[in-house]
């Protein structure tokens, strides 16, 4: 799975997840990136993708949780995914994901080997890493 | 710091032991590029949907990550595609699931967000979609990857394995099959 998260000029936000799904897969199973509120979502504080054990993130409904934390109890966009991926790890669930808000802060939290995440500020510096 | 796009991409089947430090540079360089195509066009004036896009195309067409090109396999050999956007301006969204020919799934969903009625279309009326909107069909064989395809049958492999009643084979080394895409 892919995403980005992008702040524009105009100050509005925009989420955006691809992927290929999971190997040997059956039944027409989906995950989470292609359901709104679960590994995708935006609105006028945060974006938010999500790559995780799908069917963890559809049942959390994670990418909304992240936003309703910050919409209702004013949690700042780390605090809010961070407990939103240890609620998922908690379930049993593990993955990760990236948000923005519209201040232009991020958080990436993640729990799983393999991801790799990077973002580029306003002056175009860029950070990429992978999380071991 | 004030970030303005932020990427994530995931390998898909990692063979732990198997990343060497030139594929992981490669992975680096591709998560660059698509970094820089976003922000250049946040610096042209461009819309969020507009630099999402940029950047997740780069991905879907490299075979490195598990989107678009580098899709990984489903139990019955084929490659089966999602994707999604979500407007935070107008909190509109669009979305596609399971489909096969689709060159770049996010496009479609981006269509669907603004060329339609709906949130979510699937299966063979996403493709129908698509192809009314002109967008990018291809030959399902487009996604075939040598490495995609060895994992499905490690993958195959392992679940035999699993399985209490297969004989008391065990593959010679475990692929790490993460649950997610």
């Amino acid at each position: 799975t892919v995403g980005c998260v992008a702040l524009d000029q105009f100050g509005n936000l925009a989420a955006g997840t691809s992927t290929g799904g999971m190997t040997n897969k059956k039944y027409g199973r989906i995950g989470d990136a292609p359901i709104i509120g679960a590994g995708t979502y935006a609105d006028e504080n945060v974006g938010i993708s999500a790559t995780g054990w799908g069917e963890f993130f559809i049942r959390s409904t994670a990418a909304r949780t992240i936003a309703a934390k910050i919409q209702y109890l004013n949690k700042d966009v780390k605090t809010a995914a961070q407990e939103t991926i240890d609620e998922i790890e908690k379930m049993g669930g593990d993955g990760g994901l990236i948000a923005l808000d519209k201040n232009g802060n991020i958080a990436m939290p993640f729990n799983t080997s393999g991801m790799y995440r990077g973002a580029i500020t306003e002056d175009g510096e860029i950070e990429v890493e992978i999380y071991k | 710091k004030k970030y303005v796009v932020v990427i994530h991409g995931g390998a898909g089947t990692i063979i732990r032991e198997k990343m060497s430090p030139e594929l992981e540079e490669e992975y680096l360089e591709k998560l660059t590029e698509a970094l820089q195509k976003a922000y250049a066009e946040i610096k042209n004036g461009k819309t969020s949907v507009e630099a999402v896009e940029a950047a997740i195309v780069v991905m879907e067409d490299s075979p490195l990550f598990n989107a678009g090109k580098g899709a990984v396999f489903t139990h019955d050999g084929k490659n089966e595609l999602d994707a999604a956007i979500m407007n935070g301006k107008d909190k509109k969204a669009g979305s596609i699931a399971g489909v096969h020919t689709i060159k770049n799934p996010i496009k479609v969903a981006i269509a669907v967000m603004e060329k339609s009625e709906h949130v979510m279309l699937s299966g063979n009326g996403a493709e129908q979609f698509a192809k009314l909107q002109g967008l990018e069909i291809v030959n399902p064989k487009y996604f075939w990857t040598e490495n995609r395809w060895k994992s499905l049958q490690k993958a195959k492999e392992l679940e035999k394995f699993k399985n209490p009643k297969a004989e008391n084979s065990k593959p010679d080394y475990f692929i790490i099959d993460q649950k997610f895409g």
